[in-house]
């Protein structure tokens, strides 16, 4: 099983957009994938047509606050997962009471290894787990980034770009420093690329220099994927000949070819 | 003096670059403005120019950490802001060890209070108070929205739009409930719109119906916008007539009437 973070310090760049349809793209092709929500907005079970209002639905809360098993309050892992959301795709749903969460584990010495030790409960059953991690530096981000092998890094065109993925990287040497590991740095991803902007052309053949291979490609501008959340669908069930869909495609080949999963 | 939140628990809609030009519009009109970064990415300065690289600069960190005035350590407000960042404009910039000092005040009894306490300090020197105010629901948020008289929303087209404006008033009801007080909803600003696409065109008329008064105008999607950043300047020091100048020129003429500040 491979477990990967799509993760930036930028808010708004496309980490929810590519965690749920690189999750929905490759769960046909490699086997199935665990997309997990690890932001307290809930996004990527709306972007799939998920409302984080059925409270009840069981998610990360639970996932994180009855982890330890000599608790009597002990949930297996696989009890809290949400099978099926599409063929082949199982989802961790998220909703604001994560934060709620973050305080309740906050005194445990293994806190930040306890979303690590939860995926491996369900190890045998996935091939490949993807989190969508929120734009902040806190808790529930950095458990994320622990539980992670790799992470790519979505930046859009405009301010402090480079700021966005060097923070980052700061952050993976910071962990590496004091909790002894962190995730490689799989992939920086340009999106919402379009040709007639400068920035957009500038940037580019910047991050293409600055990082080589691990350069993901680029995801172009396109309405589609901003329409395709509003109904609960991911871009290949929406417009599946569009730019968006085409895009997202070729960085599914690519990130399957990279975690060595065909 | 007024306390303006600039927040959305979206990422990426168009807070940092309201707040910045807002208060470097406001600043020439009403007298002296505040600008207050609470987002530990630090752009607010670094759209003006500012680097946070600079670590010795006192900011945020220490706003929060040596605030008690029975507390050796205490350092007086007027000394931790950075003055006259543009014409009648003082800044106080943030940076990542924001996230350490949440920790260091999460003991506090009147931790919510603290940038309130610490804006009241200077409060003689002000007309408007302005806080860019990060995308995620923590401490930091927490303390901006208690320390401000209103909000205004950002609000971009895409993906679940309105609940993002529905989460931050719910948010507003649980912290009247809990702490006793909340600012003010003063706008909802729709953001980034883009007339040839069919979500900006419906996003004007969607919020002006649900919000009415409350609707604060649109900026339009202007790529100066997001180059302006990139050199350090405002939108009116970059592209003077754009329309994004325009727009924001139309904003800050609105929040003036609304605040009562001419
Ligand atoms: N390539 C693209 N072309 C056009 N719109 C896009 C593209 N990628 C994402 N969007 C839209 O941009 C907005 C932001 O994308 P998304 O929510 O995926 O970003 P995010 O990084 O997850 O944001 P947050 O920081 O709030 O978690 C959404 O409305 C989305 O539909
Ligand atoms: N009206 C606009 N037209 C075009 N680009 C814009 C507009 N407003 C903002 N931008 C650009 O969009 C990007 C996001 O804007 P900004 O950083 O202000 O959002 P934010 O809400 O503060 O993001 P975060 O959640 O990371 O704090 C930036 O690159 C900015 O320059
Ligand atoms: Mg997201
Ligand atoms: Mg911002």
């Amino acid at each position: 099983m491979m477990v990967l973070a799509i993760a930036a310090e930028k808010g708004g760049v496309g980490k929810t957009t590519t965690a749920v349809n690189l999750a929905a793209y490759l769960a046909d092709r490699v086997g199935k994938v665990l997309l997990v929500d690890m932001d307290s907005q809930g996004q990527a079970g709306m972007f799939l047509g998920f409302t984080t209002e059925g409270e009840d639905r069981a998610g990360m809360y639970e996932m994180l606050v009855f982890s330890d098993p000599l608790d009597p309050t002990y949930r297996p892992a696989d009890e809290l997962i949400t099978l099926n959301v599409r063929d082949g795709l199982d989802l961790i749903p998220n909703n604001p009471r994560i934060a709620q969460a973050e305080l309740e584990i906050a005194g445990r010495e293994d806190r930040h290894m306890i979303l690590a030790e939860r995926l491996k409960e369900v190890s045998d059953r996935y091939q490949l787990v993807i989190i969508d991690v929120g734009p902040t530096v806190n808790l529930a981000s950095l458990l994320a980034l622990y539980a992670a092998d790799a992470v790519i890094v979505p930046v859009a065109p405009g301010a402090a770009t480079r700021a966005g993925v060097e923070g980052l990287r700061t952050r993976l040497r910071a962990m590496r420093d004091r909790l002894g590991y962190a995730p490689a740095l799989m992939g920086v991803l340009a999106t919402m690329i379009d040709r007639r902007e400068r920035l957009s052309r500038n940037l580019v053949p910047d991050l293409q220099e600055a990082y080589g291979p691990t350069y993901a490609g680029h995801i172009r501008r396109n309405v589609h994927l901003a329409e395709a959340p509003e109904r609960g669908l991911t871009i290949f069930e929406y417009k599946p000949r569009s730019p968006g869909a085409i895009d997202y495609m070729a960085l599914g080949d690519w990130v399957a070819e990279r975690a060595e999963l065909v």
